[in-house]
């Protein structure tokens, strides 16, 4: 189903979400990302690849802890190189 | 750990820095001590030198800035991103841009310009992101750091090394060690030692990420930094001997002891303890020495002690036995312990017992830093 862009989770917007994904893991710029989260899609690749590096468990949702650790403040290099 | 593309660095150890310009949140002096601080986490350990310019352009420009400062990299404002840094190299690169939409603070009650900075300044250096969560250079800030007794990992000191290497002037004559040679910590009589070993005729006294090298010729002991000597080493060790008849110094830390020779670690470390014959009911040693007339090691742990056959490397039966029925006397928990003419010294605290073998008793009770003629 289409997730409102502004539709939080835990407080964080699925603007911020995409933002910190693309800022720091290097998904895509494209609005419709988020619009159909498959396990195949690849914010959800994303999601892993971010919870891979930060040390958290590797689901590809955004469970609490993922949500947390994107709303800590931090360094504004990228954790990955493109 | 990780680098940037083409692993960039300074081709060069000499770097400059210039402080650009100021935030309101703190006193100029405090950005100034913490930005001194934060480069001197990376000058520790590495042959890099850091010259501040007031004026012109340095290899690493640091500047608060906020929202879009011109780099196409836009701040987020209060939370979010606190900075970022570029790779070594000219004109923007190597530069620090710290957000001052944060509240920059000297302790923990903002964000601490110290820990955030020196992050950054890995970047300028060359460091990409560490996957390793208690890595300075792990991208999310953790407030929970302990400021007063702040390490680099060893993660991060293994990067940084693999690209500038070692230290290149021992810090036996660095500044900062000369003060510390004569820092009253030397002379405390509430000193006590993380563990204690002979090496080539000198004594070892470890503590913490320092230790101290009393050579029998000289009347002061020496301090120095271990990232300098061994930088792959952890610190804090808990048991250190040498085995003599191999020049040879094993350091233990938990389950896992190295084997240094010289300056270097032999191939094949760190192995567990386990596969020297501990129980997996040890998790770490105590002490440990080599006594050469009878080329066994001893290992104390806690309040029982094993007895190790150098000749057949393993550990001699009948063992563990209680310390205090084999060398009476020694009533305490044994810190660290080695023997030197003769005798086998225990250190407790800040104690030091005297014991003489042939006689199976206490000689003598010391101060732990005796051997520093204080």
């Amino acid at each position: 189903y289409p997730l409102d862009p502004a539709a939080t989770v835990g407080k964080l917007s699925m603007d911020r979400v995409q933002k910190y994904l693309e800022d720091f893991y290097h998904l895509e710029k494209n609005v419709n990302q988020f619009v159909r989260m498959k396990s195949s899609s690849p914010v959800v690749a994303k999601i892993r690849e971010m919870q891979r590096f930060l040390g958290l468990k590797v689901t590809g949702n955004l469970d609490d802890d993922t949500m947390e650790m994107m709303k800590k403040p931090r360094c504004g290099f990228p954790d990955v190189s493109s | 750990y990780a680098f940037f593309p083409y692993m960039s660095k300074w081709k060069k150890n000499e770097v400059t820095y210039r402080i650009v310009n100021y935030t309101t949140d703190m006193k100029q002096t405090d950005v100034d001590t913490a930005i001194e601080r934060a480069l001197k986490v990376w000058s520790d350990v590495t042959p890099l030198t850091f010259t501040r310019l007031d004026e012109g352009e340095a290899d690493i420009m640091i500047s608060f800035a906020v929202k879009d400062h011109g780099d196409f990299l836009p701040f987020d404002g209060p939370g979010g991103v606190l900075g970022h840094a570029y790779p070594p190299g000219p004109k923007i690169n190597g530069d620090v841009h710290l957000d001052d939409d944060e509240k920059w603070t000297e302790d923990k009650s903002g964000v601490n310009l110290f820990l955030a900075v020196a992050h950054e300044f890995g970047h300028s250096l060359g460091l990409a992101h560490s996957s390793d969560t208690r890595a300075l250079m792990y991208p999310v800030y953790d407030i929970n750091t302990d400021l007063t007794k702040f390490r680099l990992s060893q993660d991060d000191i293994d990067g940084i090394q693999s690209l500038y290497g070692y230290p290149s002037v021992p810090p036996t004559t660095s500044t900062e060690n000369e003060t510390l040679e004569k820092d009253p910590a030397t002379c405390d009589p509430n000193m006590s030692f993380d563990a204690v070993s002979t090496l080539r005729g000198e004594m070892l006294f470890f503590k913490d990420k320092y230790f101290w090298r009393k050579s029998t010729n000289s009347i002061e002991p020496t301090l120095c930094l271990l990232s300098a000597y061994w930088p792959s080493l952890p610190s804090g060790f808990d048991a250190a001997y040498e085995l003599t008849t191999k020049d040879t110094v094993f350091v233990f830390k938990e389950s896992k002891f190295w084997a240094v020779r010289g300056s270097d670690i032999q191939p094949g470390y760190p192995r567990d303890i386990y596969t020297l014959g501990f129980p997996r009911t040890v998790k770490k040693i105590d002490a440990a020495f080599f006594h050469k007339e009878k080329q066994k090691t001893y290992f104390f742990v806690n309040d029982i002690y094993w007895r190790y056959d150098e000749k057949r490397h393993a550990m001699d039966h009948g063992y563990p036995r209680q310390i205090a029925t084999d060398f009476p006397g020694v009533d305490e928990k044994v810190d660290a312990v080695f023997e030197a003419f003769g005798f086998f010294y225990f250190f407790s605290g800040s104690s030091q017992i005297e014991f003489d073998p042939n006689a199976q008793m206490v000689t003598r009770t010391l101060k732990s830093n005796s051997w520093f003629n204080c």
